[in-house]
């Protein structure tokens, strides 16, 4: 069947919201920096940034997604996520970026680059796992 | 009286995708 149930995808990546930096800071989230990730996780005393690197992009379970390996951290732990085309990632010294940006501009109006095999992006983990 | 709208404000790590790597301990 050609018949797709969109899901909703987070308010927050919609153009204009308002998003708090952990020193209460507020920005529009599409005026973010990989500084404002950076500085906001040093503040924080449980999360940490890791850089995760796209290893593979491969077709979801459904025509809108897609499965994303990710390397993660120094220790290159491998780690599978599906998402919708449509959802934005934050790449290191880039900025937003999706699988696919047309889609994710028309929806959220969230300017966007290609996310692509070699982007590393930012995610977080908890501060103190080993 | 109109209540003034409040405007949703989100947590900055709610953008930011949670990658565990698997642990072996």
């Amino acid at each position: 069947s050609a018949s797709s149930s969109p899901v909703a995808l987070p308010p927050f990546f919609m153009r204009g919201s308002i998003i708090q930096l952990a020193d209460g800071e507020l920005k529009r989230v599409e005026d973010l920096k990989t500084e404002d990730f950076i500085q906001s996780a040093e503040i924080s005393s449980e999360l940490k940034i890791d850089s995760s690197t796209v290893e593979r992009i491969d077709n979801g379970q459904s025509p809108n997604a897609v499965v994303i390996q990710f390397s993660v951290g120094e220790l290159k732990a491998q780690v599978c996520v599906e998402v919708l085309v449509e959802y934005p990632f934050f790449v290191f010294g880039q900025g937003w970026s999706s699988c696919c940006p047309d889609r994710t501009t028309q929806l959220f109006e969230l300017s966007c680059a290609k996310l692509c095999v070699g982007d590393v992006c930012v995610s977080l983990t908890l501060r103190g796992m080993r | 009286n109109v209540e003034p709208r409040s405007v949703p404000v989100f947590p900055w790590h709610s953008l930011v995708p949670f990658l565990a790597p698997t642990q072996s301990d």
